[in-house]
């Protein structure tokens, strides 16, 4: 299982050299990150509550897959807010590798990170252009984007990793990915460039240290998930959800009304639009039910456990 | 030791019995309760 | 100008051979360094603002001390030499020391603990001096006012791995964790104060007991609800009606969360905890305990 650690310095400069992925804008298929990787992302993005943060991958190539050996933080914030962030810590990422590579630690930058806090995983169109940006100068590069809320709320981490295409591409049609909420405020950035990248898929590995390691840390996890509470941590998240929602009924219905007069006139395929915006919603809001009653069922739980002994 | 151990354990429950904890409880109880309903 | 400098600067010599600290501090300020006269070049000036510095610390005269340590602060930025600084650093942290501002000088004493040089100039940095700056670090957190900035250096210092093998660590560990110090243990860190550490206040109680007290205090509000002042007065060691007074100053001063009903003369301790959370605290200790068995 450790063999993955192992860099192969030749391997990596052939596969530089002969760059598979210049030909093909769909080359790579998959990521693979170490669960160092992992904890230290979703970490950071934590840490920065509703702020979007940044940060960059090392790592390396395997085929059609990127494989993320480590990663760390770039002195950069409210990555949404400015074009290309990353140009703030180009000094810091050099310095930062060098001193890496002296140390002994060869794998090059392989992606970048940020977060997305509540608001789903999915590419801006800063991040696209961000992104393309990258590709055309540091390929092979990735863009990951972790959601920190919903990685709470949802219990799991909410993450995604993406590749774009080059300028003026066509893709074929993309199979639906996973749905998600995008909220209203972002729908527009959402709709108009996802098209112009597409989704990798995600896989962990951890060495056998990390085994022993999260065997130790079992202990913790056990008594975490019977002490936390998913409905006191999201409160806001959940709030703020409720009224994305509200507007969006709003939005639809006032549609639905304008649209009511003209009816008969109405193509059937807009009517079907109409529907799927309102299935949209529908789903949204029994997402957000079901998210509630498993806090609820939690505890539940705990209390029937905790505290229905009588003494 | 271990007995003893065991029986403070055992007396420490029920782990929080306070009236505001019930209220807490309940309020919250209701407040998922009605999100649920509301998205239904 | 110049004579004048050179007999100082001999007599001043001879004081300090003969450990008269102050007077050769004394002798030594009388040097004009900001005349216009003669050209005086920044490291001149920044060596003698620090070595009459020193000397006065000799004498624990803080007061004289700092004057110069500040006439030295603003040479300080502008000078490479790593010595002065380094001297500057030490001195300083002292005069805050001797000053009771424990919660700046524990600052201090950390960041000269931390220092990876072990040769600066011709002097040797060993292991020792080290240690000794992290535990005055340690005495000067425990000693400074309850608050959020010395819960902040104390989670430092209890996190650093350095510090655990310190003769003070099971204080620093009590203190960190908000347990009740008893007795013997106040008394046994109290054998390792310096002199001005243990100055009596105003209020005739020494800087530590008011810390201890009110360590103790806040302690208490974690473990009881409520508690007459009778038995918290037993439980810190002082009598029923101190305890209200320093309670009392703690709530208004927002230390601690609680209200006094001096009728039935007990005090009733607040956590703006939620219920649910604690709910929660709760079910974490309990696992933890389930764990150990």
């Amino acid at each position: 299982t450790d063999a993955i650690y192992f860099y192969d310095e030749a391997g990596q400069a052939q596969v530089q050299q002969e760059k598979p992925w210049a030909n093909d804008p769909h080359f790579f298929h998959k990521v693979r990150i170490s669960a160092l990787a992992l904890l230290k992302m979703v970490a950071h993005a934590r840490s920065g509550g509703t702020i979007e943060i940044m940060g960059v991958m090392q790592g390396k190539i395997d085929g059609d897959t990127f494989i993320v050996m480590d990663a760390y933080a770039l002195p950069v914030e409210g990555t949404e807010t400015r074009v290309n962030a990353q140009a703030d810590a180009y000094e810091y990422m050099v310095d930062y590798s060098q001193t890496n590579k002296q140390t002994g630690r060869l794998e090059n930058l392989v992606g970048w990170y940020h977060s997305h806090p509540g608001y789903g995983c999915w590419l801006s169109g800063i991040d696209v252009s961000t992104q393309m940006l990258n590709q055309q100068y540091q390929d092979p590069f990735f863009a990951l984007v972790i959601d920190p809320t919903r990685t709470v709320s949802a219990g799991k981490v909410d993450i995604g990793a993406f590749r774009t295409y080059r300028q003026g591409y066509k893709p074929p049609d993309e199979p639906l990915s996973e749905y998600q909420t995008i909220p209203l405020n972002k729908i527009e950035d959402f709709g108009v460039h996802c098209k112009q990248y597409y989704s990798l898929d995600i896989t962990y590995f951890k060495s056998s240290l990390d085994c022993h390691l999260l065997d130790l840390l079992w202990n913790k996890y056990w008594v975490n998930t019977l002490s936390s509470n998913p409905l006191l941590g999201s409160r806001d998240y959940v709030s703020g959800q409720i009224s994305d929602l509200a507007e969006k009924l709003e939005q639809a219905e006032n549609q639905m009304a304008h649209l009511r007069l003209g009816s008969f006139l109405m193509p059937s395929h807009r009517k079907k639009d109409e529907e799927s915006q309102l299935t949209k919603i529908t789903r949204d809001s029994s997402k957000i039910a079901v998210e509630q009653v498993h806090g609820l069922m939690s505890q539940v739980i705990k209390d029937s456990l905790f505290n229905s002994v009588c003494p | 030791s271990l007995l003893r151990q065991v029986s403070s354990l055992l007396r420490r429950l029920p782990v929080i019995d306070s009236e505001k904890f019930r209220d807490d409880f309940l309020m919250e109880f209701n407040d998922t309760l009605l999100i649920t309903y509301l998205a239904m | 100008e110049e004579q004048v400098l050179v007999i100082r600067e001999k007599l001043a010599e001879l004081y300090e051979s003969e450990e008269q600290w102050s007077k050769a501090a004394q002798m030594l300020s009388g040097i004009d360094l900001d005349s216009g006269i003669r050209m005086v070049d920044e490291k001149y000036r920044l060596t003698k603002c620090i070595q009459v510095a020193r000397l006065y610390l000799e004498d624990d005269d803080a007061v004289n001390a700092e004057a110069f340590i500040n006439k030295a602060s603003f040479l300080v930025t502008n000078s490479s030499h790593e010595v002065l600084i380094w001297q500057y650093k030490v001195y300083y942290a002292r005069i805050l020391d001797l000053k009771r501002k424990f919660q700046e000088a524990a600052l201090r004493y950390y960041e000269i603990s931390q220092i990876e040089k072990r040769q600066i100039g011709d002097e040797e940095i060993d292991e020792a001096g080290l240690e000794q700056a992290l535990t005055a670090a340690v005495t000067c957190t425990i000693l400074a006012a309850a608050g959020p900035q010395r819960s902040r250096v104390l989670a430092t210092l209890y996190k650093d791995e350095r510090c655990s093998k310190l003769k003070i660590y099971p204080i620093l560990q009590k203190v960190y964790l908000e347990r009740i110090l008893r007795k013997p243990e106040i008394d046994a860190f109290s054998e390792e104060l310096k002199a001005h550490q243990k100055a009596l206040l105003p209020d005739n109680f020494t800087v530590l007991d008011r810390a201890m007290i009110e360590h103790n205090l806040l302690s208490a509000s974690k473990l009881y609800t409520n508690i007459s002042f009778e038995e918290l007065g037993a439980l810190l060691g002082i009598d029923p009606q101190k305890a209200e007074k320093i309670a009392a100053r703690m709530i208004c001063e927002d230390r601690m969360m609680g209200s006094i009903d001096q009728v039935e003369s007990i005090i009733h301790f607040e956590d703006d905890t939620e219920e649910l959370q604690q709910w929660d605290q709760q079910i974490v200790g309990l696992c933890q305990a389930l764990n150990d068995i």
